[in-house]
This record gives structure tokens, sequence and C-alpha cells, in this order.
């Protein structure tokens, strides 16, 4: 289970 | 990174620059809430805590970094160097009506129920609704300074600019983020009428000023 899930816009 | 998504992004920082270059070069943030700054600098801090967990692009971390920064430093200029500039008395709008039911919903539709991803879909929630304190103001006084409505016009502009951006990629990527998108169009709508007298009044050279 990863931390945060990746967000890749700002 | 599609044209749509790079110019939204740059319309964003215009908007922030634009915005800081105003209150510092007239030494006054008159007509600016500073109510839609913290929750602005909120909205960052909130949403870019994974600069600690996680690197996208060079790109990605040096925005992040000088969105909050910017904000912070506007957030500074009205509150503490040019606060007797500030418009109190006008800037009436009671921000825990967004604040509180933002962060229940956050807490009730996101994705993963983790204190990061709350965290990311408040900041989304509350962006789309932090101008309306800055709107509300405008309302009130019946009038905005031109240079604040080239603020608000960018500011508008990005989130419109996002919305082609997440149709691009949900096309040519098969990306699709639900929260993001309804946020979005919710943001956007509330600049519509914005949009209206920028167009009919500002760029027809007039003040910016709703009847009475």
């Amino acid at each position: 289970h990863a931390l945060n899930i990746p967000h890749d816009e700002l | 990174m599609n044209i749509f998504r790079l110019t939204g992004d740059l319309s964003h920082l215009a908007a922030i620059i634009i915005l800081l270059l105003k209150i510092w070069k007239t030494r006054s943030c008159a007509g600016i809430s500073g109510k839609s700054q913290l929750l602005f600098a909120l909205v960052f801090t909130t949403r870019y805590l994974d600069l600690f967990t996680s690197f996208i692009s060079l790109y990605n971390t040096s925005m992040k970094l000088i969105y909050v920064a910017c904000s912070y430093a506007t957030v500074y200029l009205i509150y503490m160097k040019f606060k007797a500039t500030y418009d109190g008395n006008h800037d009436t709008f009671r921000v825990e009506f967004l604040v509180v039911p933002v962060g229940g919903l956050s807490f009730l539709v996101n994705h993963d129920f983790s204190p990061l991803e709350i965290l990311w879909t408040f900041s989304i929630y509350l962006e789309s609704v932090a101008i309306l304190p800055q709107l509300f103001m405008i309302s009130k006084t019946g009038e905005a300074e031109t240079i604040t409505t080239h603020y608000l016009f960018f500011l508008g502009l990005y989130r419109a600019l996002y919305l082609i951006n997440w149709i691009w990629r949900y096309y040519f990527e098969g990306f699709f983020d639900l929260i993001a998108v309804v946020a979005g169009v919710v943001q956007t709508i509330l600049y519509c009428d914005f949009f209206y007298l920028y167009v009919t009044k500002v760029l027809k050279g007039k003040k910016l000023s709703l009847p009475a």
C-alpha cells in the first residue's frame, strides 16, 4: 500500500 | 504534459504573479480578499505535502514550491506588511461555511482513506470555492480595479484550461480523476459570470463596476 496516490498535476 | 495543461499552469502562475506585483507596486491590497488568499495558501499547503513523499519531475517540484512561496508572500503582504490598506470591513465572507463542509466532504468522498489523500481531496474541493470571498467582496463594493480583474481572469482561465487538459488526457492517456474533474467544473462555473463581465466591460476599456 503506497503512502499516497501520486498526483502528477498541480 | 499537453499544451492545455502547460498553458493552464502558466495562466495560474500569471495570476499569482499579477496579484503579488499589484500589491507590491501600489503598496496596497485594497479590493483584495485576504480570506480568499488565506484559503489559497491552505489549498497549496494541504495539496503539496506530497513534496515530501513523491518526486514527479523537476518541473512539478519547482512549480509547487513557487506556488506555495508566492501564496505565503501574498498573505504576508496583506496581513502584515500592508495591513493598513487591507479592506477588512468589506471582506466579510464567512469562510467556516466553506472550510467545514469541504472538510466533511473530503472525509466522505475520496480516492483513498489515508491522511495525505484526504488532505489532497480537501485541497481540491477547497480550491473550487476559495475564490468566493473575493467575488463576494466585489459584489459588496460593486467594483474592482482593472488589475484585479486581470488576476481573476487568469485564475479562472487556468481551471478552464485544465478541463480541456482532462478531456485530452481521457482520450489519449485513459486518465480520469472524477474528484478533480467535478471540482474543476464547479470551480470554472463560479467564474462564468465574471468572465462575461470581463469580456463585455474590461476588454472594452471600461472599469468593472456592478449596477447598484
